[in-house]
C-alpha cells in the first residue's frame, strides 16, 4: 500500500487536508477577485451605483467551508447518478474518489462541479474495465458527448494519472473470511453475512466523508466493521493483535513427553501496534459517524455565488 | 523539460520517440498518446498504461519516469531501453548460452511475479514486450492490456494476448481466467529462448489451437476438468501428449530441470499450471549454470 | 512478505459466494482457483 499512487499522492493528515483546500480556495478567490476588478474596470461607463452595489453583494466569492459544502453536496450526486446507472461498487466507489480528489487540487470557482460529475463517472467506468462507450453514455445520462469529453484530460491531469484505487470493500471480504479463521467456532457465520452487507453499506457512506485521505482501506474497514458490531470487532482484534505475534515451535528435545510446544515470543519487526490500531480505528469512526450535512438551500446560495463570480454581466 | 528527437515508433494509438531528460541528461523515451483516434476520449490502452505503471516499481518492469500533457496530447515518459528479447531471438549473428536464457528468464518471472502480487494481469507477454536495458536488465513493458486481476464476477475477454503466446484456456474462450495465462506466455517465450523460433506459430486462432494441442497434446477432462464443456472443444483433433523423450529430443540444450519448469509452465489445466512463485522456486535457477550477470551478456 | 499476517485457512471459510462458483464450469474451466481469490482479499485486508 506504502508504495500505491493512493498513499504517495492521496493521503494526508487532517491538517494537510485543511491546508490544502485552503490554498486552492485562496488561489480561485483571487483570480475570481482579479477578474471581477478588471470588470468593473472594463464596463466603468455601463455599471451605475446600484449595479456596483448588487456586484459586490452578490459575486462574493465562497470561502472554503462553502467550497467544501458544495463539493460534498455534488459527490452525494456523483454517488447517486453512478447508483442509479447500476455501476459496480467499485465503479461508484472510484467516481467517487476521483471527484474529491479533483476538487483537492481545483477549486468549485474555477471549474463548476456540474460539469464534470458525468465525466468523473465515465472515466471510473473506463478505468475499472467496465467500458461504457461515450454515445451509450450519453444516451443513458442525456448529457452530450462533447460535455462528457471535454474535462476528461484535465480531470487525468488533476488526478495526478494516478488512476488505481484501493476502496475498503475487498478488505471487507478478506477480514470475513480471517474472522470465522481466528474466532473459529465462536461466531454464527449466518450473522456475519448480514452485518456483511450492512458494513459494506457503511463504507459507501463512508466514502462521502474524507476518510479515504486519512486512513487506509483496512482501516475504514474495521471501522466501519466496529460500528456495526463494535464487540466482535474487539474480540476479533484482541485475538489477532494483542499479544505479540508468537511463533510456536515445537522444542528441540526429542523426548515425547517435552514435547510441548516451546512458545518464541517472537516480536516481528513489522508488528502491529495494537494499542495505535484501535485508536486509528476510534478516529475513523468518529470521521465516518460525521458527515457533512449540506441542504439545498445551502448548495443554492453558494451554486448562485459561483455564478455570479464567473456571469457578473448578467447581474 | 523533456525534448523530442527521434520518432522511433507508431503503434495504433501512440507514437514514441526518443528523447532527453534536460535536468540530468538521461536518455529517455516518449509515447505521445494520440487523442483524435479514440472516439471514446481518452484510449483504454493509454488509461490501462498510466493506471498500471503508476503502481508498478520494479527493476524488471518498466520506469513511467513522468506525464505531461502538451497540445493536448497525453506523453508518457518512459526509460530509455535500446532493445527487445525479439530482436535478440531473431538476430542469428547474437550468440548466446543457457546461462544468458536462464538470466533472461529469471529477470522476467520476477517482473511477472510483482505484477501478479499487486494482483495485476499483463495479458500480452511476448518476446517484444520484454525490452533490455543499457546494462542488461529486461523490463516487462506495455501495458495497454493490463488489467487488475478481476473480481470472482467479473466477466473478462477471451481475445487477449498476442496469438503464438495465447493460452489454451483463452484460445478456448474462457472468461473468468487468472493469472494462469501470463505464466503459459512465459513458458512459450522461454520455449523460443530455446528453440531461437517461435515454438508456436499459429496461422490464426483456429489454427492456434490445432498446433498447440498437436504439440503439447489434446487436454481431456480427465487432466482438464471441465476442458470439454467448450464450446469451441467439440470440434478438437485430438492428439497425444508429447512423451519426456519427445520434449528432450526437441529441446535438446535443456536440462531436466528446465524442462520441468517449461512443463510446470506449460501445464494444460490453468488450475495445475505453475504460478510465478512455483516458477521463481524452481531448480532451473539454482542448478548450473548459474544465470548470467546481466550487465556482462552481450 | 516475509511473514503473512493471516494464515490461509480455506476448511473454516463459510463462503458461499465464493465456492458456488467452483461448481460452475465455466469457472473451473477458465483456471478459476478459490486460494488465488483468498489470498487476495486477505492481502488487501492486510495490505
Amino acid at each position: 500500500f506504502r508504495s500505491s499512487s493512493q498513499y504517495r499522492l492521496w493521503s494526508f493528515t487532517k491538517e494537510q487536508l485543511d491546508t490544502k483546500r485552503v490554498d486552492t480556495n485562496a488561489h480561485a478567490v483571487a483570480a475570481i477577485e482579479e477578474k471581477l476588478t478588471m470588470f468593473k474596470k472594463d464596463y466603468a461607463s455601463d455599471i451605475s451605483e446600484e449595479d456596483a452595489k448588487m456586484i459586490n453583494e452578490k459575486a462574493i466569492p465562497l470561502t472554503a467551508e462553502e467550497e467544501l459544502k458544495l463539493v460534498d453536496f455534488y459527490a452525494k450526486k456523483v454517488q447517486g447518478i453512478a447508483q442509479h446507472l447500476n455501476l459496480p461498487t467499485e465503479v461508484v466507489s472510484s467516481a467517487l474518489i476521483f471527484f474529491k480528489r479533483f476538487y483537492l487540487e481545483n477549486s468549485v470557482m474555477e471549474i463548476d462541479p456540474k460539469t464534470i460529475v458525468h465525466t468523473i463517472i465515465f472515466l471510473a467506468c473506463k478505468s475499472e474495465n467496465y467500458f461504457i462507450s461515450v454515445d451509450s453514455f450519453s444516451k443513458k445520462t442525456k448529457a452530450s458527448r462533447d460535455t462528457i469529453l471535454k474535462y476528461e484530460f484535465r480531470i487525468l491531469e488533476s488526478l495526478k494519472f494516478s488512476l488505481l484505487c484501493h476502496h475498503p470493500f475487498k478488505p471487507l471480504h478478506g477480514f470475513f473470511l480471517d474472522i470465522q479463521n481466528v474466532l473459529h467456532g465462536k461466531v454464527d457465520v449466518k450473522y456475519m453475512g448480514e452485518i456483511y452487507t450492512k458494513t459494506k453499506k457503511r463504507i459507501s457512506d463512508a466514502l462521502l466523508t474524507d476518510v479515504a485521505f486519512l486512513f487506509t482501506p483496512p482501516q475504514i474497514t474495521l471501522a466501519a466493521l466496529s460500528l456495526e458490531d463494535e464487540q466482535l470487532t474487539e474480540k476479533y482484534l484482541e485475538t489477532k493483535f494483542s499479544n505479540t505475534d508468537t511463533i510456536i515451535e515445537a522444542s528441540k528435545d526429542t523426548n515425547e513427553k517435552d514435547k510441548d510446544s516451546e512458545v518464541i515470543k517472537e516480536d516481528r519487526p513489522d508488528k502491529i501496534n495494537y494499542i495505535l490500531l484501535l485508536s486509528l480505528i476510534d478516529q475513523c469512526k468518529e470521521v465516518m459517524s460525521n458527515p457533512s450535512q449540506v441542504s439545498m438551500e445551502e448548495a443554492k446560495s453558494s451554486a448562485a455565488k459561483l455564478y455570479f463570480c464567473n456571469h457578473p454581466m448578467n447581474i | 523539460e523533456y525534448t523530442k528527437e527521434k520518432k522511433v515508433g507508431e503503434g495504433t494509438y501512440a507514437v514514441v520517440y526518443l528523447g532527453t531528460k534536460q535536468s540530468t541528461g538521461r536518455k529517455i523515451a516518449i509515447k505521445e498518446i494520440k487523442t483524435s483516434e479514440f472516439k471514446d476520449g481518452l484510449d483504454m490502452s493509454a488509461i490501462r498504461e498510466v493506471k498500471y505503471l503508476q503502481e508498478i516499481n520494479h527493476i524488471n518492469v518498466i520506469e513511467l519516469v513522468d506525464i505531461f500533457m502538451a497540445y493536448n496530447n497525453l506523453n508518457l515518459v518512459l526509460e530509455y531501453l535500446p532493445t527487445d528479447l525479439e530482436v535478440v531471438i531473431k538476430d542469428q549473428n547474437i550468440l548466446f548460452t543457457p546461462a544468458d536464457i536462464k538470466s533472461w528468464m529469471l529477470m522476467t518471472l520476477r517482473g511477472v511475479y510483482h505484477c501478479h502480487r499487486n494482483f495485476i494481469l499483463h495479458r500480452d507477454l511476448k518476446p517484444n514486450n520484454l525490452l533490455i536495458s543499457p546494462d542488461g536488465q529486461i523490463k516487462v513493458a506495455d501495458f495497454g492490456l493490463a488489467r487488475a486481476i478481476p473480481a470472482p464476477y467479473d466477466v473478462l475477454t477471451s481475445n487477449v494476448v498476442t496469438r503464438w503466446y495465447r493460452a489454451p484456456e483463452l484460445l478456448l474462450g474462457a472468461k473468468h481466467y487468472t493469472s494462469a495465462v501470463d505464466v503459459w506466455s512465459l513458458g512459450i517465450i522461454f520455449a523460443e529462448l530455446m528453440l531461437r523460433i517461435p515454438y508456436l506459430p499459429g496461422q490464426n486462432d483456429v489454427d492456434q489451437i490445432d498446433v498447440t494441442f498437436r504439440a503439447l497434446g489434446t487436454p481431456t477432462d480427465k487432466d482438464w476438468p471441465g476442458v470439454s464443456k467448450f464450446s469451441t472443444y467439440t470440434q478438437l483433433q485430438t492428439y497425444p501428449p508429447p512423451s519426456r523423450d519427445e520434449l528432450r529430443k526437441r529441446f535438446i540444450a535443456a536440462s531436466e530441470n528446465a524442462l520441468d519448469l517449461m512443463s510446470g509452465m506449460l501445464t494444460m489445466n490453468p488450475q495445475k499450471r505453475w504460478t510465478t512463485i512455483q516458477c521463481l522456486q524452481s531448480e532451473y535457477f539454482t542448478e548450473l549454470p548459474p544465470p548470467s550477470d546481466p550487465s556482462t551478456i552481450k | 512478505d516475509p511473514f503473512k499476517r493471516y494464515i490461509m485457512n480455506e476448511i473454516v471459510y463459510e463462503d458461499p459466494f465464493i465456492k458456488d462458483l467452483t461448481k460452475k464450469n465455466e469457472y473451473i474451466a477458465s483456471g478459476f482457483r478459490t486460494d488465488f481469490v483468498y489470498d487476495r482479499l486477505l492481502t488487501e485486508a492486510f495490505m
